[in-house]
């Protein structure tokens, strides 16, 4: 799974996932990522997010809605409320993250894998690119 | 704060350190920083988030070292089955699409379903034929196929097939390789 959350000039945010889903699948499986407010979330009020783990976890705690509504309904940091979803991912034994930004700038990279494929540019920073922790 | 910006991934189901092929880590590296590049630029033009994150994507999907689009996962009949979405967090619209074989950039398609119908997610057939109304070309299933998922789709059902015979192999490996494709 691949994905990006950008934040323009304009003050909009928008968020993008596009996956193969898992191997092996049968039965027409369809994980998190195209499910809007599962794998891909954005509204200018609170962030744009992108997932990527175990579809079934994703889908059932609705990660990326979860991580906008706890910072519209509690005014909670972006960083703050992706870990907490992503900790709730955890809880029910999936794996997985997120990479989010907020209308302020602010990013969030969270997972609970090995690592995660994640790079980041913001503007009058120097571009970021890692893979383990 | 920064004016704007992007942050990207290309999947969590990392391969370990140890088990990284020589110059892999390299190539990925090298892809992560092409598409940030390609979504940067369309920002720093003063470009809308929707494009730059198509951009993106873009050059994720036409990689082969990632999962979506070239290089995804094989399904168990041996074929590509790809889906994607895109969201505006301006006007809170989105587009999906799901259980796609033959079209080249998932997203673009996402993109388009937000744009060009009154609906938020098409799947299988009805999208591509959604799509061939708009003028897509369709590619062969192979196109998206490499030897590396196909390796991977082998070991992985022959550890299932294993299993169904009582044999159960101690590396969670492909545990985690099936459930991360």
């Amino acid at each position: 799974t691949v994905g990006c959350a950008a934040l323009d000039q304009q003050g909009n945010l928008a968020a993008g996932t596009s996956t193969g889903g898992m191997a092996n699948k049968k039965y027409g499986r369809v994980g998190d990522a195209p499910i809007i407010g599962a794998g891909n979330y954005a509204n200018n009020a609170t962030c744009a997010l992108s997932a990527t783990g175990d579809g079934e976890y994703f889908m059932r705690l609705n990660v990326a809605h979860d991580v906008s509504a706890q910072m519209e309904y509690r005014g909670v940091p972006l960083h703050t409320a992706a870990a907490a979803s992503i900790a709730k991912v955890g809880k029910l034994g999936g794996t997985g993250g997120v990479v989010a930004i907020d209308r302020q700038g602010n990013i969030a990279m969270e997972f609970n894998s090995l690592g995660m494929y994640r790079a980041a540019h913001l503007a009058g920073q120097p571009a970021f690119v890692a893979i383990y922790r | 704060l920064p004016r704007f910006g992007l942050v990207l991934h290309g999947g969590a189901g990392v391969i370990e350190r140890q088990n990284m092929p020589p110059g892999r880590e390299a190539e990925i590296r090298q892809q992560l920083n092409e598409a940030l590049a390609a979504g940067y630029q369309v920002l720093a033009k003063g470009g809308p988030a929707i494009e730059a994150v198509a951009a993106t994507i873009n050059v994720l999907e036409d990689s082969p070292l990632f999962n979506a689009g070239r290089g995804a996962v094989l399904n168990a009949a041996g074929q590509c089955e790809l889906d994607a979405s895109i969201m505006n967090g301006n006007t809170l619209a989105a587009g999906a699409v799901a259980g796609l074989q033959h079209i080249k950039n998932p997203i673009n398609l996402a993109r388009d379903v937000m744009t060009k119908s009154s609906h938020v997610m098409l799947i299988g057939e009805g999208a591509e034929q959604f799509a061939q109304s708009l003028g897509y070309a369709l590619v062969p299933n192979e196109y998206f196929q490499t030897e590396f998922r196909r390796e991977q789709l082998k070991k992985i059902q022959a550890r299932e097939k294993a299993a169904q015979t009582g044999v159960r192999h101690t590396s969670d490996y492909f545990d985690r390789q099936s459930r991360w494709g």
